[in-house]
This record gives C-alpha cells, sequence and structure tokens, in this order.
C-alpha cells in the first residue's frame, strides 16, 4: 500500500 | 494484528458496550459528558471516511461500522431519548467543546501525512481525539458518587489508549516502515490525559474522598 495514505488502526 | 492492538480494540468495545448497557438497562446517563460523546461521534465520522474508498479488512469494515454507529445512537439517546435525556447532568457539563475544534482543524491543515481531504480528516479526528475527553474528565471531577458503570467507562477507555501505545512499540520493533509520527504524538498526548486523571481517581479511591483535581 503507499505510504501515508493507508490507515489500518481504528 | 498483534495481542496489545486486539486487547485495545476489545477494551475499547468493551467500554462502548458497558455505556450502552448503562443507557439501555438503567435508562440513565448520569455522569456521562454528552460533549465528550458528540466530540466522539465527529472523531469517527472524520476518520473513517476512508470506508468508502480503502478497504483493509472485513475486522476492521465492522469495527468501524460499530464505532461509527454506537457513537452516533449514544448522542442520540442523550439528546432525544424522553427517558434517557432526564438524567444527563447538563448544568454540570458545561465544557466549551467547540473551542477545541477549531485548533485541531488548524493543527490538522499544517500538520498531516499529506495535504488530501482524507489525510487531513484523518489527522484532525486523531487530534480531536486526543482531547476529547477532557469534557468528561471535567463531569467525573464534579460529579458526586461517580457509579460503578461510569467508572469502568472511563477505566475501559484508558486501559484502550495504553494498549494501542503498547501496540506501536510492538509494531514499531516488527514491521519494516512503520512510522506513524502523528498517531503517536496524539495517542501519547491522550494516554497522558488519562494517566493523570488515574493518579488523582486512584489516591481519592485510597483515601475514600471525594474526587478533587487539582486546578
Amino acid at each position: 500500500p503507499p505510504e501515508g495514505s493507508f490507515h489500518d488502526e481504528l | 494484528m498483534n495481542i496489545f492492538r486486539l486487547a485495545g480494540d476489545m477494551t475499547h468495545l468493551f467500554s462502548v458496550l458497558v455505556l450502552l448497557l448503562k443507557i439501555h438497562t438503567i435508562k440513565s446517563c448520569a455522569g456521562i459528558s454528552l460533549k465528550t460523546q458528540e466530540l466522539y461521534a465527529i472523531v469517527f465520522t472524520t476518520r473513517y471516511l476512508d470506508l468508502f474508498t480503502t478497504y483493509i479488512s472485513l475486522y476492521n469494515t465492522i469495527m468501524k461500522l460499530i464505532f461509527l454507529g454506537s457513537s452516533i445512537s449514544i448522542v442520540w439517546y442523550m439528546r432525544h431519548h424522553k427517558v434517557v435525556r432526564r438524567s444527563y447532568d447538563k448544568d454540570q457539563d458545561t465544557f466549551r467543546h467547540y473551542l477545541l475544534m477549531l485548533p485541531c482543524l488548524l493543527l490538522a491543515l499544517l500538520i498531516n501525512e499529506k495535504f488530501t481531504f482524507l489525510e487531513v480528516m484523518w489527522a484532525f479526528s486523531l487530534y480531536l481525539e486526543a482531547v476529547a475527553i477532557l469534557p468528561q474528565l471535567v463531569l467525573l471531577q464534579r460529579t458526586r458518587n461517580i457509579d460503578n458503570l461510569t467508572g469502568q467507562y472511563v477505566l475501559l477507555l484508558g486501559a484502550y489508549r495504553a494498549l494501542y501505545v503498547l501496540n506501536w512499540i510492538y509494531r514499531y520493533f516488527t514491521e519494516e516502515n512503520y512510522v506513524h509520527w502523528i498517531t503517536w504524538v496524539s495517542g501519547i498526548v491522550q494516554t497522558l490525559l488519562y494517566a493523570d486523571f488515574f493518579y488523582y481517581y486512584f489516591q481519592s479511591w485510597k483515601n475514600n474522598v471525594k474526587l478533587q483535581l487539582p486546578a
């Protein structure tokens, strides 16, 4: 996934 | 998914369940700050905008929907339910929470991972979450005889924050390129707010006196 544009935490 | 992250999500989930239990079964929201609940509803709405753009996992999607739905329904119950709203400590819950939003928005415009709408909203939600508990802490300080459910709600929220910090430490050492300064700094600020509160909370509990926070 592209860095900084992907947040997998809630 | 590591054990700290899972335990953190579960304590967060339990905190919401405890609050919903109080509202649904006792039909009371005494001691709960509507200001904090409104901020949480805004936090989750602005953070989970990526629900429509990015698929991460079924777990992630379901948890996001639960936090969105529960935070919005808690606000609805406290404002509009004809029984629940009568137990709201309106005169004590005086924190001007909207004043917290502007600085958070400005900070998000200045400090973000990328200057796009979603990223600015994501940063805003993290800054706002860091301070969203403040109206609740002020209300707890003012309320005499904090009931068990309210105490457990705040305790579970504090545990969720502490476990997330452990999760970041674990991920930093086990994953390559796992660096999220915005999440870490705002998360640590938030955790310190809880730690400071719990220090006084346990002191007053130990000495069996009414909670009195320093001015």
